[in-house]
């Protein structure tokens, strides 16, 4: 019904505009009804603007630009309707060092309320981990389990 | 409610019996390309009661069964076990633990599990339902996915909300 | 046939005057998010005729010009300027070189050069037909499209072999 | 024309199949016209076998295998028909540490023909490039060239 999507519309957009602040350290991002009239069907846009930047299509932000928006959404909406758990697999791919560590700061927060599994190839998210699982093929094809040291 | 640990067997590249143990806090999962990292998250996915074969990466849903290697023979089915723990352990210690688990026979037969007992694949989803673990649509971000949360086209992005709302 | 140099003004987030030189051998561009590596490379594509504004990130090609930021107004035009290299110098040094340059202003007009002589975009394109840049399809690899290549439908990987053929 | 497509179908195949052996140190891949009687207007399947695994569904590979495989079937095309120059931008993102050095292998033999020109973000993958360009924004929403020093 159109009041509880109001609301989570409403909830998820200043969370999100919130992250994207953390995250950028600064700037602006939103979501918009295409068509405010219509609210029980109109389509979201997004609308943001990096710290220092002009107000522009997400589209032409870059890579790992858009990755750390993505987080600021999925996160949002988390924050809005927790789950047990999140299990997040490389979305740090594109992120150069500063952005990873933002992302993990963050992580650091959202992580009191709930359980994180996460798949990555960066040493700094791994840093940040309680637990270490390591994944090997050793006898080809077949996947087994090895404890992992982090040195 | 917790996710304690994860059971694989013949479960895409996990042939033998493996037991996933996730320790309280965050758990990081690492390992060179092609070890099988993204299949565990499958895993989860489909014990959690993923129907479609694409989503997996598959292109019907026998592709979950171990195909086989080099040494080794393709299995007969693929079976995984999820075992949650609810947080607030209750007094009765055989009430504090829920373990659900999905198999898969070559034949294309399946079986359904809740502690033991077999049931439907609907009542694993709603035994989850109950515990807030009712649309994994954003508590699983798949390899990939999160550049498609922002090329999404402004219907998508709606259904992303309604599916918190 | 060589790049030697790229020459941008007023094109994405390059509003001054930036001249990038490639040596002989392979050249790295590195840096953090969002400073503009994958800008010069969308300036490469622009320069070489790319029409789609979609496939520079853009809805409308206006989007390629700079648009200001917190401390600098918009720019009133984009101009990316190319220089190739005859790997065979020639007796005269000018015939040595290929310098093609493309204009945008923000009203739409567009302005294309030669050698500093005004062209239109067509001959720009037979030019670097000429010197094999024929289709720019599988020599620039734009950041994400890696993935695409395995995704593509089989329609599509046949447009790509076509492409070659 | 019906025979430049299968002269440059075959020779792309040998190719891909070459380099994916290359790329993978064994195993198998090769394309498959879906309809062989038409070849005119056929759609391409693509069957790949990683080492010690499988003939498998490409879509089942891990992402940085399909990166790889997609290197090989790039490369192929590219040394059918050769470009002055190649620009990839990130295509070594999913890539660890024993594949981004494989790439740079092959990397090496194909740079005798072809001038290349790669957007990167990791330090193998810098310290194979003959020149190192530099991108920053120190003032905000500006992009500008700086030198770059590898250490
Ligand atoms: N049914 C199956 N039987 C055997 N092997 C399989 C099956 N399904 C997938 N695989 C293999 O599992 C591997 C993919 O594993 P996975 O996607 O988990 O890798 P990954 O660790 O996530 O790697 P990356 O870091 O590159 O993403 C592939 O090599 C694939 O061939
Ligand atoms: N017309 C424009 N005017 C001003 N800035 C622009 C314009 N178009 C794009 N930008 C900015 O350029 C930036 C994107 O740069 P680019 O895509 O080159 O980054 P990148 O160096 O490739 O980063 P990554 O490593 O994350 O891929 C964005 O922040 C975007 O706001
Ligand atoms: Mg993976
Ligand atoms: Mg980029």
């Amino acid at each position: 019904c159109i009041e509880k999507f109001r609301e989570t519309f409403n909830t998820v957009n200043e969370r999100f505009g919130h992250n994207f602040r953390e995250l950028f350290g600064g700037g602006a991002a939103q979501l918009q009804l295409l068509d405010e009239d219509n609210a029980l069907e109109s389509g979201i846009d997004m609308l943001v603007q990096p710290p220092g930047k002009k107000l522009q299509n997400v589209l032409l932000m870059s890579g790992g630009e858009k990755a750390m928006t993505a987080i600021a959404l999925l996160f949002a909406i988390f924050e809005y309707k927790p789950s047990p758990f999140c299990l997040l697999d490389e979305v740090d791919a594109p992120l150069d060092e500063v952005n990873v560590t933002r992302f993990m700061r963050k992580l650091e927060e959202m992580k009191r309320n709930t359980q994180f599994i996460i798949i990555t190839h960066h040493k700094i998210t791994m840093s940040g981990a309680s637990s270490l699982l390591g994944v090997t093929m050793e006898e080809t094809g077949c996947s087994k389990l090895v404890s992992v040291k982090f040195n | 409610l917790r996710l304690e640990a994860l059971e694989l067997y013949g479960f895409k590249s996990f042939v033998d019996k493996t037991k996933v143990t996730f320790p309280d806090g965050t758990t990081c999962i690492v390992g060179p390309n092609g070890c099988g990292k993204s299949n565990i998250a499958d895993a989860i996915c489909w014990v959690l009661g993923e129907q479609s074969a694409k989503s997996l990466r598959g292109s019907k849903m026998e592709d979950v069964i171990f195909a086989g290697s080099a040494n080794r023979k393709p299995a007969g089915y693929a079976e995984v076990t999820m075992t949650w723990q609810r947080i607030e352990a209750l007094q009765d210690e055989k009430e504090s633990r829920l373990v659900v688990t999905r198999r898969l026979y070559r034949n294309g037969d399946s079986e359904y599990l809740i502690n033991q007992t077999a049931c439907r694949l609907k009542d694993i989803q709603n035994a989850l339902w109950d515990f807030g673990m009712g649309s994994k649509a954003y508590s699983i971000i798949e390899q990939g996915k999160i550049g498609q949360i922002l090329n999404a086209k402004p219907q998508e992005r709606r259904t992303l909300i309604e599916e918190a709302a």
